[in-house]
C-alpha cells in the first residue's frame, strides 16, 4: 500500500484546495521557516484519525480550521483527503483505491468519509490497525520523538513497542 | 501476550544491534527489559555506546548520538513491523553531514518497501530524493505547495545554496 | 523588589517588541504579566504574531518560528542587562538560511560589547565569526581542540562543504 | 569583562590538558556530532558554579571526570580554569585578570580558587553575581531553552526575568 495524494482545503495555513501526489520512494518537503510544512503532517495525522490537541499544536479543535490573515477570511470548514493505492490488499478490503475524508466545521460538527461513503471515525482508525499506521503509531516521526524515545519516563517507549508487537 | 511482547523485544533488540553499528559504523547497542519485573509492565532500557568510547548512561551522548541512537531505535521497531509510508519531519537538525549521508543510505535502503516523506532544510537530504515539493507563503499566512527542482530550492528556501555554499 | 520586577517586565516587553520585528522583519509581539495576581507570583504572557499571520497561540506557530521567537526573548532579556559573554549551542539547527541571517546580523550589532561563542554545524554562522575552532575525536573518545579556516572546516566536519554546496 | 582562556584536563572527554584562548568578538565552534562541543559549555557551566547534574546532563557528579575509552585509562581527577580579562572592572575586584579554578577528585573532594588562591565555591558565585554570568543565567543557551522560554510551564521564565531585574 502507499499514499498516493493529498488533497487540503482550509486545514490550518491551507485556505485554497491544494493536492500534493506521492510517488513511490523518497519525497522532499521544503521551504521557510513557518510556511506550512508540518502542517502538511498535522493534516496526515488529523486525515488518519489524531484528535489530541496535543499532538496537533493547538489548544481548541477549532484551531485546525484556517482562521484567516490581513487579507483573507478565516473559513467555515477543515477537510483533508488522503488516498491510497491498495492493489497490495494491505488492507483487506477488496477496494484498489482507498480514499479517506475528514471534515470539521465551526459549530464542532464533524463528517467522516471512506471512499465517498459517511462513517464513524471508529471505522477509519479500525481500517488502519494492524498496517503501523494508527496516528500513534511510529509512521510520523518528528524531532521532539528524539528525546520521548530516549527519556527515563518510559511508557512513551512502551507504547511504541506495544505498536510494533 | 506476554510472550508476543517479549519476542516483539527480542526481534527489535536484534535490529537495533544492527542498525545501530550501520549508522555508528560501528560501537554497539542493546536494548532490555527491567528485571524482576512483569514483562507488559517493565521499563525498556536502552544502552549506547559510540564506536572507541566507553559504555556511559544515554544522557551522557551528544545531541546528534542522541538523535542517531532514537533513529536507529526507531527503524529497529519499522523493521519488525514495517509502515507503508513514513514521514520524518526535520529529524536530521541536529546530524553533521556525514552521520546525514549514512541515514540517508539506510532510507533509501528501506525506500524499496516503504514510502519516505521526510521534511528537511538540509541540501543533502533534498538531493537524495527522488521527488521534492516545494512549500510557499507568497501570500502572507497562505500555504501552497510547487514542485520543484533542486536548482531552484534556493529560491524556495531563500539563501540555501549560496548560504550553505 | 515589586517594582523594580514590573520595571523590568516593561524594559524586556520594549526591546521584545523591537528585536522581535527586525528578526521577523514585521510582525508584532508582547509581552504581559498575568492580570490580577501579585507581579512577584504572576505568570509571564507571551504572544508572537509574524507579519501578515493572524494572532495565534505561540503554540501554533511553527518550529523555526518559535526558536526565532525565544532567541528574540532571550535577547531583550539581555539588552536589559547585557553579559559580558554568551554562549550558544546550536540555537541555529532549526532556522532556515533567511533567519540566520537576521539572527547573524543581531549578534553581529550586539558583539561590540558581549563576546560571542557559538556552536554550531551550519555555514553561514561560521563564516560570519572572527575566530574559529574546531573539535576533532582523531583518537576516539579523546577531545582536541585545533584552529580552523573557513576552507578546512570540512575536514574538521566532514562533507560540510561538498554536502551544502 | 571578557573571556580570554578556558583551559580543561580530565573534564569529561577532555583528558589531556587543553587550551581554547578567546578573543573578542565572535568565535564559531565546529566539528562532528559528539566530538566534544556541548562538553566544553558544561566546562564553564560548572567553572562557573553549576553543579546540577541535570544540567550538566550525567546523574553522578563524578560522570565529570574522564572516563576512560578503549585505549585511555580514567582519570581521577577533572580541573577547569576559565580566566577572564577583568580591565573594566565588571568585578569590582581590583584584579586585572580574574581566574577561576575548579577541581574534583573521584572521591567526591572540591577544590575551588580564584587567582590561585582557594576559596569556597561560593565565592565564585558571588564574585559573578550581577554580572549576568551566574550558571543559570541566560549568558548560556542551548536549543532546548526554546521551548523552556515558550512552554505554558512559566517557572523558568520568570527565573530569568529575575536574573534581568
Ligand atoms: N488555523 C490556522 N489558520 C491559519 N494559519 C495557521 C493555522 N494554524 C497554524 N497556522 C500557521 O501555520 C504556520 C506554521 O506552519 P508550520 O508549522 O507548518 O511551519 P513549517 O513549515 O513546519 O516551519 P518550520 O520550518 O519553522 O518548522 C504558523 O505560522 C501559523 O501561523
Ligand atoms: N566523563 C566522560 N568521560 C569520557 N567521555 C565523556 C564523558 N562525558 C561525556 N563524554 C563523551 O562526550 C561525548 C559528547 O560530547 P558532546 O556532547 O560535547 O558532543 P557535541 O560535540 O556537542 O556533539 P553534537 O554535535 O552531537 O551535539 C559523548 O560521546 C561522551 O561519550
Ligand atoms: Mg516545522
Ligand atoms: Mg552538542
Amino acid at each position: 500500500m502507499h499514499l498516493s495524494k493529498l488533497q487540503l482545503l482550509g486545514f490550518k495555513s491551507f485556505p485554497e484546495k491544494t493536492n500534493l501526489v506521492f510517488k513511490r520512494g523518497i519525497t522532499s518537503i521544503v521551504g521557510p521557516n513557518g510556511c506550512g510544512k508540518t502542517n502538511l503532517l498535522d493534516a496526515i495525522r488529523w486525515v488518519l484519525g489524531e484528535s489530541r490537541m496535543s499532538v496537533l499544536r493547538g489548544s481548541r479543535l477549532e484551531e485546525i480550521i484556517f482562521a484567516g490573515t490581513r487579507d483573507f477570511k478565516p473559513l467555515g470548514m477543515a477537510e483533508v483527503s488522503l488516498t491510497f493505492d491498495n492493489h497490495d490488499q494491505t488492507v483487506p478490503s477488496g477496494y484498489n483505491e482507498i480514499n479517506i475524508t475528514r471534515r470539521l466545521f465551526r459549530s464542532g460538527d464533524s463528517e467522516f468519509l471512506i471512499n465517498r461513503t459517511p462513517c464513524r471515525l471508529k471505522d477509519i482508525t479500525d481500517m488502519f490497525l494492524d498496517t503501523g499506521l494508527g496516528p500513534s503509531a511510529y509512521s510520523v516521526i518528528e524531532q521532539s520523538m528524539v528525546d520521548v524515545l530516549l527519556s527515563d519516563k518510559t511508557e512513551d517507549r512502551r507504547y511504541l513497542f506495544e505498536e510494533a508487537a | 501476550a506476554r510472550k508476543l511482547f517479549t519476542e516483539t523485544i527480542d526481534k527489535v533488540r536484534e535490529n537495533f544491534q544492527e542498525v545501530f553499528r550501520e549508522l555508528f559504523e560501528g560501537g554497539e547497542a542493546d536494548i532490555r527489559l527491567e528485571e524482576d519485573t512483569d514483562p507488559l509492565e517493565a521499563n525498556i532500557i536502552i544502552k549506547a555506546r559510540p564506536r572507541g568510547k566507553k559504555v556511559l548512561s544515554i544522557q551522557q551522548l551528544s545531541g546528534g548520538e542522541r538523535a542517531l541512537t532514537s533513529i536507529s531505535l526507531l527503524f529497529s521497531l519499522y523493521l519488525v513491523k514495517p509502515s507503508p509510508f513514513c514521514v520524518l519531519d526535520e529529524v536530521d537538525a541536529p546530524l553533521d553531514d556525514a552521520n546525514i549521508v549514512r541515514f540517508l543510505k539506510m532510507i533509501r535502503k528501506f525506500s524499496e518497501t516503504t514510502q519516505f516523506v521526510i521534511i528537511t532544510h538540509n541540501k543533502l537530504t533534498m538531493e537524495a530524493a527522488d521527488v521534492l515539493y516545494g512549500v510557499t507563503m507568497e501570500k502572507p499566512g497562505v500555504s501552497q505547495i510547487v514542485s520543484v527542482n533542486l536548482d531552484d530550492v534556493d529560491e524556495i528556501d531563500p539563501l540555501i545554496q549560496d548560504g550553505n555554499a
